[in-house]
């Protein structure tokens, strides 16, 4: 038991390894078992719980301080651009939000812009047919950007209230592919202004390090609004958004917690730190 | 070649001043800056200290406080300690000539790229003169039996699936398919599942008990974080593993995962996927891997 104890290495390296092994990046982690140390040397810790609530609190601060909604358009449709690496889970985040969508009585239309993976379309159009989402696609081997400017055109025409357009899972290591993913966003926006008025990230809550480059490369691309983090019903924790929410600037808006339409969750911030120490 | 290694190297030895020999503090600094990068490139935290004690192992062992050339030798030892651990190079698939198919059996968490790479495999086997049969046992993702059939049908190789049924005995059927009509390697797409999940990998446990796969390789992705651990942990405690296949590392991901899931496994790491085209499949060289993690 720590009560009675003053903080000491083996303490701090124990705080250390919870945080580290949540993904949370090693140099924040380290910042906040800096933090930690400061704030009780010498002081005799009185609970259990008071070390994980300090720290809790600290993670709170650095989640909580941005609007997670959904940005809605001044007149329909909103469209939302769906962004992100191979298999993180863009085609099924789309069908937790067309059902979210749905649920609260809005028109969603789903546009196939991913017309380069094999039976992308088909996996799409399965998803729409089961949320009730009207769906638009030009086939497998169409140019995503006339998907997508098509698409918006419909979406104007048929009164819906949400576009949401899906694309290829892409590294943001392919200067190729994230340039034909702002040329997307310039095809859409020539149809209205404004849009995509909102960008989503999907990060597979699974991922390393490497989530805060590509929040990076993606955000350049496409100016990423919020993160999607998916598979968070596993044993990963996601912490890899603490650095992007800090450095980077982009919040969590949904969590993705299985693989039914229904599994798709509002970010709370409370409840995300709180899983991280579970 | 470790470059982002060389770098925080160089600052720990910059700062050991003019000495030539190093105090075992100076030591304990390098390995503090080796723990920095490996943790930064995904090495799960368990598997750092494991590595750890097997470099100062090394250091001492080969007398690094009275070493006149420290930083070159615990380069070395850095490099040699990893390749160890991420080695051996081991490409061999073998075939079972008694039954005449060899199962190979691909698991491993959602979006990991098995169906991809259940492609780049049957076309890999097709260049060696192997017939092939690929097996649509995901029968629960929206669309994946389309996907693994358009996947077949660009590499000219066959695709058994079936309407309805159970994931167990869609398999169970296709071996017996295979040998009937002369295939010689089946190769089973699986649905990716959570380790935690016990339906599913109960599921999992029962396709392998009924189709007894000479070859069963768990498919990773590149970019995994420290949960490495434990999703390669929840897969490798239920059945034998016999290889690893590392996905997407065409990207820039550091690729610790390699060496958390080889450290726990235990067994090789086959083959790299390095694009989406099912060209892209390359056999692992420990020394290539080693060398990008250490940046
Ligand atoms: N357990 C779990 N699985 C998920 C979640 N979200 C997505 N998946 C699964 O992850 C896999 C990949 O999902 P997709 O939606 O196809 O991913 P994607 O990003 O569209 O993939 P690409 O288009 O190929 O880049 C599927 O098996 C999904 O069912 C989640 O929150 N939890
Ligand atoms: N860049 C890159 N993409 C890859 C690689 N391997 C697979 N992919 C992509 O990753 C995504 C997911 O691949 P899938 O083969 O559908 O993954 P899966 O493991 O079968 O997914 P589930 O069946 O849903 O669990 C697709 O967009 C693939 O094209 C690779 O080595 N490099
Ligand atoms: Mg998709
Ligand atoms: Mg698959």
């Amino acid at each position: 038991t720590l009560v009675g104890k003053t903080i000491d290495r083996d303490i701090l390296d124990s705080v250390l390894e919870v945080l580290i092994e949540a993904d949370i990046s090693p140099v924040v982690a380290e910042a906040l078992v800096s933090e930690l140390e400061a704030n009780y040397k010498r002081t005799v810790i009185e609970s259990e719980e008071q070390l994980t609530t300090f720290l809790k609190e600290k993670l709170k601060e650095q989640l909580a301080s941005r609007p997670c909604d959904l940005i809605v358009a001044d007149k329909p449709p909103t469209v939302i651009l769906i962004v992100g690496v191979n298999g993180s889970g863009k085609t099924t985040s789309i069908a937790k939000l067309a059902w979210l969508l749905r649920e609260d009585g809005k028109k969603v239309m789903i546009g196939a812009c991913d017309t380069f993976r094999a039976a992308a379309v088909e996996q799409l159009r399965i998803w729409a047919e089961r949320t009730g989402s009207l769906f638009e696609t030009k086939g497998q081997g169409a140019d995503p950007a006339a998907v997508a400017f098509s698409a918006t055109e419909k979406a104007i025409e048929q009164g819906v209230d949400v576009l949401i357009l899906d694309t290829a899972g892409r590294l943001h290591t392919n200067k190729n592919l994230m340039a034909e993913l702002s040329k997307i966003k310039r095809v859409v926006a020539k149809k209205i202004p404004e849009a995509p008025h909102e960008c989503l990230m999907i990060v597979d809550g699974t991922t390393g390090q490497n989530a805060l480059v590509q929040a990076m490369e993606f955000k350049k691309a496409t100016d990423v609004t919020g993160l999607f983090v998916t598979k968070l019903d596993g044993t990963a924790k996601g912490g890899v958004v603490i650095r992007i929410h800090r450095e980077i600037d982009i919040p969590v808006k949904f969590i993705g917690v299985g693989e039914k339409m229904e599994n798709i969750k509002p970010f709370d911030a409370g409840d995300f730190v709180e899983a991280l120490f579970s | 070649m470790f470059d982002n290694l060389q770098k925080g190297l160089s600052r720990v030895f910059s700062g050991f001043g003019r000495k030539k020999k190093i105090t075992e503090e100076d030591l304990k600094e390098t390995l503090r800056e080796i723990r920095k990068v490996l943790l930064e490139a995904d090495v799960a935290l368990s598997v750092v200290r494991e590595f750890l004690s097997k470099v100062e192992e090394k250091a001492i062992g080969a007398d690094i406080l009275k070493d006149l050339k420290p930083e070159q030798t615990i380069v070395g030892i850095i490099n040699d300690v990893l390749c160890e651990l991420m080695g051996p190079v081991d490409h061999a698939i073998p075939y079972n000539t008694k039954r005449g198919v060899t199962v190979v059996m691909m698991c491993g968490l959602q979006g990991s790229g098995k169906t991809t790479t259940c492609g780049k495999l049957a076309k890999w086997f097709v260049k060696k003169s192997n017939k092939p049969l690929l097996v649509a046992a995901d029968l629960q993702r929206p669309g994946a039996v389309e996907q693994l059939r358009v996947v077949g049908e660009s590499i000219g190789v066959s695709v058994y699936s079936e309407e309805k049924g159970r994931p167990q005995k869609v398999c169970q059927r296709a071996v017996a398919h295979a040998i009937d009509k002369g295939f010689d390697v089946v190769i089973l797409d699986t649905a990716g599942r959570l380790a935690i999940d016990e339906e599913l990998m109960r599921e999992l446990k029962d396709i392998h008990d009924l189709t007894t796969p000479e070859q069963v390789y768990l498919v990773c992705d590149g970019m995994l974080g420290q949960d490495a651990v434990k999703s390669a942990k929840g897969f490798a405690d239920r059945f034998e593993i016999d290889g690893i296949i590392m996905t997407k590392l065409d990207g820039d991901a550091r690729g610790g995962a390699a060496l958390t899931v080889k450290s726990v496994v235990g067994k090789p790491i086959k083959w790299i996927g390095t694009g989406e085209k099912l060209e892209a499949l390359e056999e692992f060289h420990p020394d290539r891997i080693a060398s990008r993690i250490l940046g």
